[in-house]
């Protein structure tokens, strides 16, 4: 059913955008669900305000277990590749050693939601993933032939995570991870 | 029109404002 859109209350701090959060989680064994029916509509929030009360009360991403994810999308476009905003996009990917998750996944969503990125809408949503080895962020955006923002992207991801000096950064277009099959 | 920006800073503080709680 169709939800009402989430509206800032009195006082508090509009956001440029309104964002949802998701998560999902792989349960170990055969795959008897699809990612479609994994993925869990946390939340939507229209403010500052909201997006703390609700991220306050999250676990932390680097204090999850097994295999899961958060998904922060702009509302309105689903965390797929199927989606109409995301069929032509790509992402920046961004191997993490353990620990540096929680810390890396906040300074990402505080640039995605305080619009420091400055590619108009061009970003759809940010994704950490929680694996064995190592965790995984992702920042998806609609265009993936324009390397003018992809380029400009990846130059503030550089400059907002603070990243080690030795981390590697990936873009991926979207034909591409569907072509081979890879959904981490 | 006007984006609203917000840097990592004001985000912080905002996280404290007795509207968050």
């Amino acid at each position: 059913p169709p939800r009402p859109p989430p509206k800032p209350g009195p006082g508090e701090h509009p956001l440029q955008y309104n964002y949802s959060y998701w998560f999902s989680r792989r349960t170990p064994g055969k795959q008897t669900t699809s990612y479609d029916q994994n993925l869990k509509l946390v939340a939507s929030f229209a403010s500052v305000e909201q997006f703390w009360m609700y991220y306050s009360h999250l676990v932390r991403p680097g204090d999850l277990s097994g295999h899961s994810d958060y998904h922060l999308f702009k509302d309105g476009i689903r965390p797929m590749w199927e989606d109409s905003a995301n069929k032509s996009g790509g992402k920046w990917i961004i191997r993490l050693k353990k620990g540096l998750a929680s810390r890396c996944w906040e300074n990402l969503v505080l640039a995605m939601l305080g619009e420091q990125f400055m590619v108009g809408e061009e970003i759809c949503g940010a994704v950490v993933s929680i694996r064995y080895q190592e965790d995984i962020l992702a920042l998806w955006n609609r265009t993936a032939y324009d390397q003018v923002t992809t380029s400009r992207i990846r130059d503030t991801l550089k400059r907002v995570l603070n990243l080690p000096p030795n981390t590697i950064m990936e873009y991926k277009t979207h034909t591409d991870s569907i072509k081979d099959n890879s959904s981490f | 029109g006007t984006r609203l920006i917000y840097d990592r800073s004001f985000l912080l503080e905002c996280r404290n404002s007795p509207l968050t709680k």
